[in-house]
């Protein structure tokens, strides 16, 4: 129903509007609802503005920014509405190390309620995990699992 | 509706049965490219009743079938289980509610015939979306970011990213 | 046609006039998300005469000048100054055949009007591409591969990737 | 002209099919030209068969698969028709240390002939390189470069 949008909506963007500026180390970011065409729906608008920077048009965005907004997005929506699992492929390839850094420790903060699946080439997520599983194709075509212990995973965490 | 374990069978390049057990908190998946990692989140999109095959990089749905390597065969089957703790049984369909574990199943033959199970019965797709209703597992537009999309979040279109927030709604 | 230095002042992230020599050999760029590398990548499409501002992620090309920041007012004027050494002068056309160096410029004013320049003399767009022509340098499609679009040359229409090869012949 | 594209094509076809082995350690691909509808011309098609596996539709491969398949096909372009310089933006960024350190040789020894400009966030790949520049934003919103030496590389490296 469009009431029922509209609340989930407002609830979603004030979420936005709160883990931007902590997945960013600061700046601001919102949702607007663009004009309904006819008797289309409102679309999604995002406006976004790194720390320092002046506000412009999305598409300006590096691709780094623009990825930690998408998961800013996500994040938000994530937290009015759990679910009992994320599954997150690699969301932080993008990234630098400090931005790796906050969206790991956001992860790890959510994970207290709803448990977090991370594909990742990323040495400093394969470090915040809780548990660690690798893939590999030692038969080619055929892929195995194993698992990784901790005091090994620094080395695996090396070769992979 | 926590997620106990994945076993998958016959599922693109995991031909052998494999099983994923999910801990709480973080769980980490690495390795090499193409070693079967974004196989495994494909696993449990089908699993949970994914109807289009291009969401899986496939043509067809056939192609989630373990297609053989250089030097192994095809199979003729592709099987994934995915098993939850029932925590909160008032936000499940009643006749599964007593249940303190459910598993979910999805089968597809080369002949193309294809198979839902709950707790090993034979169910339909219908049963499964009524299982993750309540939990909001079915919430995927979200809750699983396939790789290479969450660039598409910021590039889509206004319509396509109000779609992901109704999910929620 | 080896590159020596680019010259970038007001345009895009990078206000202040900025010098990058080219050596032999690899150049690598670096830093944080957001710094500014890819503009780099930016202006140089940009001085080899880019006519689509949404190739440069911008919605009209009065975008590529620097708008300001929190604390900084926007400036009013872009300027890309790319110099070569003219290492093969028989790939040139006639009239740049005896410099050393042939440095070419462009420049967009808030104004509209736009400027393109080979060793400081106004030039049209059109001297710019002959210049580039013989030597390849114009071959962007594939001599710059911006940031996302690898993945892309996979993903492509059949006729859109042979415009890349087409580039070549 | 079409037989200067038919040509073209041909030794293009034929590198691509010794640069992806060598970028993949193994395995094979190729390009077919697809049929011209109507008075429309031929299309290019990729096929691509990595190490051990069985040969199967593109879009199947994986994220770095992918890239990697791209790229070959890229640097298969450039070796047919060199330019003076080539720039690549992130290029290894879905790449594993293994394909990374493959790619990074070959881009060294094209180097040799043209200039390579790579923007990055791989270590490696800032290991490999001849010049290392900077660009930093210390004022907020203002971009700046700097030039970074070879002994402070591997802290910087570290830092970025
Ligand atoms: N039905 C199938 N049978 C056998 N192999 C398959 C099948 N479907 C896909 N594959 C293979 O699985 C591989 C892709 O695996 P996947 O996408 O999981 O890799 P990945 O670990 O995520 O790698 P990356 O780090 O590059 O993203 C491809 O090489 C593909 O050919
Ligand atoms: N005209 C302009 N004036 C001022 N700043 C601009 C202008 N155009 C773009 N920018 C800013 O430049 C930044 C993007 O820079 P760039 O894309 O070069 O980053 P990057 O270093 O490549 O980062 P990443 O590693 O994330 O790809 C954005 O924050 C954008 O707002
Ligand atoms: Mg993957
Ligand atoms: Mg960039």
């Amino acid at each position: 129903s469009r009431e029922r949008f509209q609340e989930t909506f407002d609830l979603v963007n004030e979420k936005f509007q709160a883990v931007f500026p902590r997945l960013f180390n600061g700046g601001r970011a919102g949702l607007v609802l663009t004009q309904a065409d006819g008797d289309g729906e409102a679309g999604v608008e995002i406006f976004s503005q790194p720390p320092g920077k002046k506000l412009q048009s999305v598409n300006l965005l590096s691709g780094g920014e623009k990825a930690l907004t998408a998961v800013s997005l996500i994040f938000a929506i994530f937290l009015i509405k759990p679910t009992p699992f994320c599954l997150l492929d690699e969301v932080d390839a993008p990234l630098d190390d400090a931005n790796v850094g906050r969206y790991n420790e956001m992860v790890k903060e959510m994970s207290k309620t709803s448990q977090f699946i991370l594909i990742t080439h990323n040495k400093r997520t394969m470090e915040m995990v809780d548990t660690l599983y690798g893939v590999t194709m030692q038969e080619p075509g055929v892929s195995k699992l194993v698992s990784v212990r901790l005091s090994e995973r620094t080395k695996e965490a090396a070769a992979a | 509706m926590r997620i106990r374990r994945l076993d998958i069978v016959g599922f693109k390049s995991f031909m052998d049965k494999t099983v994923v057990a999910f801990d709480e908190g973080v769980t980490g998946v690495v390795g090499p490219n193409g070693c079967g990692k974004s196989n495994v989140a494909d696993a449990i999109r089908w699993v949970l009743g994914e109807q289009s095959a291009r969401h899986l990089r496939g043509r067809s749905m056939e192609d989630v079938i373990f297609n053989g390597s250089e030097t192994k065969p095809p199979l003729s089957m592709a099987e994934v289980l995915l098993t939850f703790e029932n925590d909160r049984p008032s936000e499940l369909p009643t006749q599964y509610q007593g249940y303190s574990e459910i598993t979910v199943g999805r089968r597809l033959f080369r002949s193309g015939e294809s198979e839902y199970l709950v707790n090993g019965v034979q169910s339909r797709l219908l049963d499964v979306n009524d299982i993750f209703f309540g939990s909001g597992v079915g919430r995927t537009a979200y809750s699983i970011i396939e790789q290479g999309r969450i660039g598409q979040i910021v590039s889509a279109r206004p319509e396509d990213r109000r779609a992901i927030i109704e999910e929620a709604a």
